[in-house]
């Protein structure tokens, strides 16, 4: 499956954002500050990373800044047709959407294990974490293995 | 349960010193010690032109280029639609962004989305395209950006 | 020994306030909260043209400025005969490599020496000179470099 | 004072250089696992730094592999004339000498006290460890004042 575009709505910096996105290697660039880790944050909060990749302590730190709500969209094209997964956040609690329609957490995550999209830390190296997974000690690196066997 | 935790260190063990080997002309070794639940993952890398060392005391560039070949090795066991890499080439010179460009390359090749944050020209310059991101007031924005405008 | 905190963070507020505006063009403030010995130093950052935050989502590069601004603070309330810094600039971009070599300028013009390793050419030509570190075969040596033909 | 000069011997990638410093600011550059935190390193473990920023587990692992003892010597100018600092490991003891004579570690510790050298978090920024200056915790940054009041 392919993410065809990302939609965001007050995730962070980004109030408004219909980005189409395309196969392949796409290069993100721009002066420090200008919302590049934002950008991938907004995708890897859908695909359901948590915690240190999308520092904030609280979920409604994620919401921009004067904004009540926050919603990322992803439009996905799999072999079946197109599929659009959302996560948002009202207040300090979130939500999911499938196809438009709010649906339970497990649902969303259903869906997207589906379609083989899995937060696990090979999927986003988030922004100063490079060298943390070869200095991981020996018994956590099994850790790797045991979500791949 | 050790049964299944050696077969995935074998193919993830073959896949890394392919890939580390191709990638950087070095050699990189991974195995399992010790048995369930106590097991424990040892890496050996030894970079091109280098005697083996300890990976305490490989050099930041040098980690960086270990860790990638292995997020390579473990999506060439199990592979994902999409890789989200922000600034992983951060302490690599020119040559390794190089590398790193070429580990993009293999996850992209296997049908994979990659979106890649960089702010340096060797690896931005290896991407399909380039999305540049700026900020006005607190507001982000993307537009689209030509490389050969991309400032050195 | 409130007393001799509060008169110390006083100085390092100001002096963190004035480099970090003179260098960024931004503001930043830095106050005590609490007492002794639950006192805690707290930290506001404003990088220029954007509203107040948390220090939590400051950007890598935002966050770097600010780091080093804070080095060369406690280094005007305390200065020291040397500084060191280990490619400080990772995250940075061009503007912000720039307002490095300003620190690094600050630190230098009180009399202190100043090694600053860095991959980045808009740090490294503020230096006052560059030694070029090579390697053959797993032993280090040092040799002069001529800026002007540092690659991009 | 101004270190005039570094000397090293079998310190981890240099086995053997005599370096000469000069005031203000010195660039050091190069490519990727040539030696350039090596040589910092060096000058920060005469100057007692310890731990993470010299990236070795035991005393013993800053030597040369295949040597059997290290040494690094500070040439430092000081108003009052020039002090040679050394600071060395054979097998995975250290040792210190001043003027090139073998001295108990406080004597090594107080010369360089006395020439205004202190191992502080913010006169050695080890590659990777920025940000950790702004991330540290509220309670935790008071060490930093404490240290200066
Ligand atoms: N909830 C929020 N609402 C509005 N803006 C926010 C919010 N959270 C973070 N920001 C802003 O996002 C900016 C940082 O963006 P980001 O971390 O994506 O930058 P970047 O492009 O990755 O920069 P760098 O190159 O330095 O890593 C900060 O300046 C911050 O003010
Ligand atoms: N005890 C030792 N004996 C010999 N060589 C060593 C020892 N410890 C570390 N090294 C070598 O030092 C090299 C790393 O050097 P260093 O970390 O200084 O590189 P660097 O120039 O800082 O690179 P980078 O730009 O990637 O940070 C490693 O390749 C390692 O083999
Ligand atoms: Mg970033
Ligand atoms: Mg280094």
């Amino acid at each position: 499956p392919t993410i065809r575009e990302v939609r965001i709505r007050n995730f962070k910096s980004f109030r408004s954002l219909n980005l189409p996105l395309l196969p392949g290697i796409t290069g993100i660039t721009g002066p420090n500050g200008s919302g590049k880790s934002n950008l991938l944050e907004s995708i890897a909060f859908v695909l359901g990373h948590r915690g240190r990749g999308l520092r904030a302590a609280r979920l409604g730190n994620l919401v921009s800044r004067g904004a009540r709500r926050a919603e990322v969209t992803l439009k996905i094209a799999t072999r079946s047709g197109e599929r659009t997964v959302s996560r948002g956040i009202r207040g300090s609690t979130g939500f999911y959407r499938i196809g438009g329609r709010i649906v339970p957490r497990y649902r969303a995550e259903l869906l997207l294990r589906e379609l083989g999209y899995r937060a696990d830390w090979y999927t986003y190296v988030a922004q100063g974490t490079v060298t943390r997974l070869v200095e991981m000690s020996p018994r956590e690196r099994v850790g790797i293995v045991e979500e791949i066997s | 349960r050790d049964g299944a935790l050696a077969d995935a260190v074998g193919r993830l063990a073959e896949a890394f010193s392919k890939i580390y080997g191709e990638v950087s002309g070095g050699s990189a070794r991974m195995w399992l010690s010790g048995s369930w639940p106590d097991a424990a993952l040892e890496i050996e890398v030894i970079p091109p032109g280098k005697p083996p060392t300890r990976l305490e005391s490989l050099s930041g560039g040098e980690k960086s280029v270990a860790a990638l070949a292995l997020v390579a090795a473990v999506a060439a066991v199990r592979p994902s639609p999409i890789y989200l890499f922000d600034e992983a080439d951060a302490m690599l010179d020119a040559e390794n962004c190089r590398r790193f460009a070429k580990i993009l390359r293999i996850l992209a090749y296997s049908g994979s989305q990659v979106l890649v944050v960089s702010l340096k020209r060797e690896t931005l310059s290896e991407a399909d395209r380039i999305l540049g991101v700026t900020d006005s007031g607190g507001r982000s924005r993307v537009v689209g950006v030509d490389l050969s405008r991309y400032p050195g």
